[in-house]
């Protein structure tokens, strides 16, 4: 199975 | 003041109708070198980020950075009421609660007015690093929403693989399983049915084709879609708006558990 990754774990706050 | 005219009001009327699915509601930032809105999805799973460069516009002026937050339902139920060859004149006071629409048609013998009410959100801004990406594959817009369409009648999933030569897309469900490969092909006399890979490094990766469906409502405004992928990233899905801007869509990868 996958999970699927959060968008905000890649590119963070800013 | 804010004041923009696009004499092609049928650009944000597309725009709209390819955002306003993904996203409740949004920033429109407006300063000196454009108009642009960052939001994610209401799961955080995607991002979209549109641009409109000032220079792209007949008439640009903004004397102050503003931020406008709109319901992209409210906005698109307005932006309906836009014939396709209206200019589209968006303007807002500063500090007002309102940005007002005005449709122009070609010949101005039909002038109208829409005020749509602003509100306040509190929305995340991401930072985006300019990455050098894997691959990059530039397919026609119509191509690529065929893909994404057909596969999702099979699974839920879309593995994407680009090598040199190929892109291929694939996907399992429970009645079985597809596959659908496009091979690079720069025909110059066809400019439009182009297919371009520019690769770095093979790469495969897995996403969901619930949010490719969504990205590719915004097929009407380019002739190509560019999808850039590296290993373990977001893939980037991105849209030209020839001699205006972007239209881009961030989607987080499937990872095996």
């Amino acid at each position: 199975s996958s999970r699927q990754r959060d968008i905000s774990s890649f590119f963070g706050g800013a | 003041m804010f004041e923009a005219r696009l004499a092609q009001g049928a650009l944000l009327k597309k725009v709209v109708e390819a955002i306003k699915d993904l996203i409740e509601d949004a920033n429109f930032d407006c300063n000196s070198s454009g108009f642009s809105l960052q939001a994610m999805d209401s799961s955080h799973v995607s991002l979209v980020a549109l641009s409109l460069r000032a220079d792209g516009f007949e008439h640009y002026r903004c004397d102050r950075n503003v931020s406008m937050g709109m319901k992209l339902a409210s906005l698109s139920k307005i932006l309906k009421c836009a014939n396709g060859d209206d200019a589209i004149t968006m303007k807002s006071e500063d500090n007002g609660d309102t940005i007002t629409f005005m449709f122009e048609s070609p010949e101005q013998e039909r002038l109208s007015e829409f005020d749509l009410k602003l509100m306040d959100i509190d929305s995340e801004h991401l930072g985006i690093p300019d990455n050098e990406y894997d691959a990059t594959v530039k397919l026609p817009a119509a191509e690529f929403q065929r893909i994404v369409k057909d596969l999702s009648t099979i699974g839920d999933t879309v593995e994407i693989s680009v090598t040199k030569d190929a892109v291929k897309f694939g996907t399992t469900g429970d009645i079985g399983n597809a596959n659908i490969m496009c091979r690079q092909n720069k025909a110059a006399d066809k400019p439009d049915e182009s297919t371009e890979i520019d690769i770095n490094e093979a790469v495969s990766l897995t996403f969901a084709l619930r949010y490719l469906n969504s990205f590719a409502k915004a097929t009407p405004l380019s002739t190509h879609a560019v999808l850039k992928l590296s290993k373990e990233l977001p893939i980037l899905v991105e849209y030209h708006i020839p001699e205006v801007g972007r239209l881009a869509f961030y989607l987080a990868p499937k990872i095996e558990d």
